[in-house]
């Protein structure tokens, strides 16, 4: 038996809406760790990693380790019909081949359920270890967003730079080229405004735009992102979700032929 | 010109 109840409903909303264009169908994992999942693009060149840890929930009971395969296009749809306001409680019993999703709203004056089919997936795990980054940069999750936009107007790909300078976003399409340089900025107001690079070597590598327009679907998670790169390795684009956990999108590197 | 890599040249399947 599994009883998740997450009196932030609108975390799970925003976390489906940023992940289901990049999947179709994934497996979420639940455990007393918590409520995760790992799946590829259907390309297989990017990845995103969730984790909902179990004390970010009011109640978590997961009797039994458990796999659940869903639609993320019809997990979303319910989940729209949730309010934003909402407490969302995900049940389901074991071995069951379905899942509900009851909404409550704060002032507990309408509950609704919602039950979903599950479906077999037959998924591929990757084995993602640690690694130490060259480079960190961590930054506004809107300005990046705005950066991914703005160059995807001019090119398909993004060079992404590091170096004592700074952080530079770069692209070269029909119509001309762009570079966008942020620099560190730690004496801003607010932390969530500032931009921070931890570079241990300079870093430049190239990705293709479209998956990372498709990652800042993640920004209303979070106002700050964390890019960590390293020369050779896929970029890893993490948003974190306050007193939870996080998603994480990771991406395959363009490289020379 | 360069080519788009795949994950699985990075990480090893489980």
């Amino acid at each position: 038996m599994l009883e998740l109840r997450l009196v932030q409903g609108s975390l799970l909303k925003k976390v489906l809406e940023s992940i289901k264009e990049l999947v179709t169908d994934a497996n979420f994992d639940c455990s007393s760790t918590g409520f995760s999942l790992q799946a590829m693009d259907s390309s297989h060149v990017a990845l995103v990693a969730l984790l909902l840890r179990s004390e970010g929930f009011e109640h978590y009971r997961c009797d039994r380790n458990m796999s659940m395969g869903m639609n993320l296009n019809n997990m979303a749809k319910m989940l729209k019909c949730a309010g934003n306001d909402d407490i969302i409680t995900i049940k389901a019993d074991d071995g069951g081949d379905t899942v509900t999703f009851m909404f409550e709203s704060p002032t507990q004056d309408k509950i609704s359920d919602f039950e979903m089919k599950l479906m077999d997936i037959d998924s591929e795990h990757l084995g993602i270890p640690e690694a130490e980054y060259h480079a960190i940069v961590k930054m506004p999750s809107s300005e990046f967003a705005r950066i991914c936009r703005d160059l995807s107007s001019i090119g398909d790909t993004v060079v992404i730079s590091v170096t004592k300078e700074g952080v530079k976003f770069s692209t070269k399409g029909d119509i001309g080229s762009a570079n966008i340089v942020c620099r560190q900025n730690t004496s801003v107001d607010k932390p969530e405004e500032a931009t921070v690079i931890d570079m241990n070597e300079p870093v430049s590598l190239t990705f293709a735009l479209r998956y990372m327009n498709s990652f800042t679907k993640a920004t209303p998670l979070s106002n700050t992102v964390s890019i960590s790169l390293s020369n050779e390795l896929p970029v890893v684009v993490e948003y974190k979700i306050a007193e939870m956990g996080y998603v994480r999108f990771y991406l395959a590197p363009k490289i020379e032929e | 010109a360069k080519k788009q890599s795949k994950l699985s040249a990075f990480f090893t399947m489980r």
